[in-house]
């Protein structure tokens, strides 16, 4: 029974049984996704294209959240204006051969729910930068030795940030080129005005201190087991 | 001269129900959903003559015809799927990844000689 076990499990594209250690909440756009495809709705009863993925408009017959396997590297003090330093890593080596990565979409969560409109103290500077080699990581500051990704800024009132990863996904998945990212959360420039005339720092970093969570969705296309669309005649 | 047999219509080919458990087979921990689903399976016969109902292939109606002529020699021809559709499964990897994948032909929606 194993050995037919464990061929079914292969021609599902697993290696082995999987027994989930520490589960993970599952993440509510695969959970939308899924009833969608249990019960299609009378507009659109068939599965045209079962190897397209419509909520992201992306090839693809495979979504996965990956969860952050990274550490946290610095987290705001009342003495600083850097409200969060963290290296981010996703292991992309599980996606197959010959699994064609699609789409690759970063997601940040934040704890908090404030509708109110953000105050001077409430906008953040966010950064993302390619993680530097384990040689350079004994450096005093870490980002100093990064390549920027991108930066944005963001208000308090953002519950969720999200931003396309898909190059560097497709790069991710040479292990040895998947070093991660450091995202560093810090107080913006008019906050740090704002500071230099003598309020307390430490309150400026409220907000970006309820970072919960990063994410990878990953959308993968194995076209072997994706039938071509045969058209009616 | 040909063999003849009448066959009863409900033991001709055709899809037959078949609900698939997963905590049946003991992937219940790490399969999120579904649970189980209607997996089906084909099941009856192909007899001389097919009729076109039982969705046979040219190469099956020339089989049963060999095989009225001599029994011994020549089965009938197999039920098996003709047409299947797809279901998706919501489940944790074995790095605990939440996965989201599309798996075609896991329904038996029509079967065939």
């Amino acid at each position: 029974l194993s050995t037919r076990e464990s061929l079914l499990l292969k021609s599902l594209g697993l290696s082995a049984k999987p027994s989930p250690r520490s589960p993970a909440p599952v993440p509510s756009v695969l959970w939308r996704i899924f009833q969608k495809r249990e019960i299609p709705s009378p507009w659109s009863p068939g599965r045209e294209d079962a190897c397209r993925v419509e909520e992201f408009n992306v090839p693809g017959n495979i979504i996965r959240v990956f969860s952050d396997q990274g550490h946290f590297l610095h987290s705001g003090g009342p003495r600083t204006l850097l409200c969060l330093e963290k290296h981010l890593y996703f292991n992309l080596s599980v996606l197959e051969d010959g699994e064609q990565l699609t789409m690759a979409q970063l997601q940040l969560q934040f704890g908090h729910n404030s509708y109110r409109a953000p105050g001077p103290g409430q906008v953040f500077e966010l950064r993302l930068y390619h993680a530097p080699p384990p040689s350079l990581r004994e450096l005093p500051s870490p980002a100093a030795s990064c390549r920027l990704l991108l930066a944005q800024s963001f208000a308090q009132l953002h519950k969720s940030l999200l931003f396309n990863l898909t190059q560097v996904g497709r790069d991710w998945r040479t292990p040895s080129r998947n070093l991660g990212l450091v995202l560093e959360i810090s107080v913006s420039s008019g906050a740090r005005s704002s500071a230099l005339l003598g309020r307390p720092p430490g309150n400026f970093c409220a907000g970006a201190d309820s970072f919960l969570d990063a994410s990878l969705l990953v959308v993968s296309l194995q076209p072997g087991q994706c039938k071509a669309s045969r058209k009616k005649r | 001269s040909s063999y003849y047999a009448p066959v009863m219509p409900s033991s001709l080919c055709k899809p037959r129900r078949l609900y698939i458990s997963f905590s049946d087979v003991g992937w219940e921990n790490w399969i999120i959903a579904p649970q189980g689903y209607m997996a089906n399976y084909c099941l009856g016969e192909c007899p001389f003559p097919l009729t076109t109902e039982l969705n046979s292939t040219n190469h099956a109606i020339l089989q049963t015809m060999v095989h009225s002529l001599d029994p011994e020699g020549t089965p009938q021809p197999c039920c098996v799927p003709v047409r299947l559709s797809p279901i998706s499964v919501l489940f944790y990897d074995n790095h605990d990844n939440v996965v989201l994948r599309h798996y075609e032909d896991m329904v038996v929606d029509e079967c065939g000689c």
